[in-house]
């Protein structure tokens, strides 16, 4: 029998919005 | 001599190895500079999509929390660049739309979540994430399949409303219906349109242009369905907001012609399977219209069939027309003022909007049911025409 699957962890996402807002601030930080 | 001995099918895991640094490079080559009638034409549909999980599988297969976050992250804002790139193309929304959903599913299919295993081989159930819970991802890309739909419904819309006024009412699909203009004066006969000049043809054969890029897109079949439904409401909604503000378009013989363009419509969905879309059902309004110009308008009994018939359509709209109708010749009367009358007490008890225009602009809430892929993800190769040789099949 295969070994029982640990639980897998929750990735907390941000929305779409809050990522498109780290991407323009990412694009703006970068030369 | 060395030998190349190929790996079987069945050693590969259905994942592609990739280094942090080229995730980049991978969004670079496989969403921003990737042209759906370039080399894309000739992919598997939603490859990209597969292309793009299988990595992620490899990201949490290494139990990666930064690099699953980081790729899913790049993915998104890519599809997102590309879109407003070049988001008047349709080919190009169609396509990311088409990916999106997949990607969507992939994560899904491959959650370890039961509810989404059912179709599952076991190779596939074999291939789930490991380590990683991405429900609050996929509640992202949801969001952002919302998004991408509503811009192709109004790529889609900008294309066909030059057609619509044209196709539907202007243009006279049935030649020699009508005899006579409105005013009384003889038509001068063509039987060619004038050059520049859509006609309903124009609106099908556009219509069989989308579906045909939506199926090679690999989009799935119930968001065609969607899709078709809200183009067919956008034409419905434009032609009768269009009859119901021209004298010249309320005759007998534009009513048959409606009625013909209507049926031709239909037969367009039952050629491409799309009866069950909804899509017909939302040309109602538009079809009462037209059996209006057509049905008597003198008596009670007259008013009482009317009033039963246009339950699609709103009093001030039946009104309307009654007031525009125009007959198509001296012997024929206008409708009276005590048959419109006799309609608007008919009527009086209805509950409804007093508003006399459709909302042509209106957008259906949009669904992406559960669509699993029977491909097994470990028989996916890369073309060599995607410059994708960084990555390593594993």
């Amino acid at each position: 029998r295969p070994p029982p699957q640990r639980p897998r962890v929750l990735l907390k996402a941000p929305t779409l919005a809050e990522m498109e807002e780290m991407n323009i601030s990412e694009e703006e930080e970068s030369p | 001599r060395p030998v190349n001995i190929p790996r079987k099918e069945k050693d590969f895991q259905g994942m592609f190895e990739y280094k942090k640094d080229d995730e980049v490079k991978l969004v670079k080559n496989l969403i921003l500079e990737l042209k759906p009638r370039g080399v894309a034409v000739n992919l598997i549909p939603g490859l990209p999509a597969y292309i793009l999980f299988m990595c992620l599988r490899h990201a949490d297969y290494l139990n990666d929390d930064q690099k699953v976050r980081s790729l899913l992250t790049s993915t998104i804002n890519g599809i997102k660049k590309i879109l407003k790139k070049r988001g008047d193309d349709f080919e190009t929304v169609s396509f990311w739309l088409s990916n999106t959903c997949r990607f969507l599913h992939c994560l899904k299919q491959y959650s370890g979540e039961e509810g989404f295993m059912k179709h599952n081989t076991t190779r596939q159930n074999e291939h789930c994430l490991t380590n990683f819970d991405l429900a609050e991802y996929r509640q992202v890309l949801s969001d952002l399949a919302i998004q991408i739909y509503q811009q192709l419904v109004k790529v889609m819309d900008s294309i066909l409303q030059p057609m619509i006024v044209s196709g539907m009412l202007e243009h006279e699909t049935i030649q020699g219906v009508s005899g006579v203009k409105p005013t009384g004066l003889r038509k001068r006969t063509s039987s060619i349109a004038d050059e520049g000049t859509y006609t309903l043809d124009s609106i099908l054969r556009q219509l069989s242009a989308f579906h045909s890029t939506m199926c090679q897109h690999g989009m799935d079949p119930e968001l065609i369905k969607q899709v078709v439904k809200q183009m067919f409401y956008i034409i419905g909604a434009v032609t009768l907001n269009n009859l119901l503000l021209r004298k010249d378009m309320c005759s007998w013989s534009k009513g048959m012609n409606i009625r013909y363009n209507v049926s031709q419509l239909e037969e367009w969905l039952r050629d491409k399977n799309l009866m069950t879309s909804g899509a017909k059902e939302t040309l109602e309004p538009l079809i009462q219209a037209a059996q209006l110009l057509q049905v008597k308008k003198k008596t009670d009994e007259d008013a009482e069939a009317i009033c039963s018939m246009c339950n699609a359509l709103s009093t001030a709209q039946i009104v309307k027309v009654l007031n525009l109708y125009t007959p198509v010749n001296e012997f024929e009367e206008r409708v009276s003022v005590t048959f419109i009358r006799t309609i608007q007490i008919r009527l009086r008890d209805r509950k409804e909007s007093p508003q006399l225009l459709m909302d042509s602009k209106q957008i259906f809430p949009v669904t992406f049911p559960f669509n699993p892929s029977s491909l097994s993800l470990e028989t996916i190769q890369i073309p060599t025409s995607l410059n994708l040789g960084f990555l390593t099949r594993v």
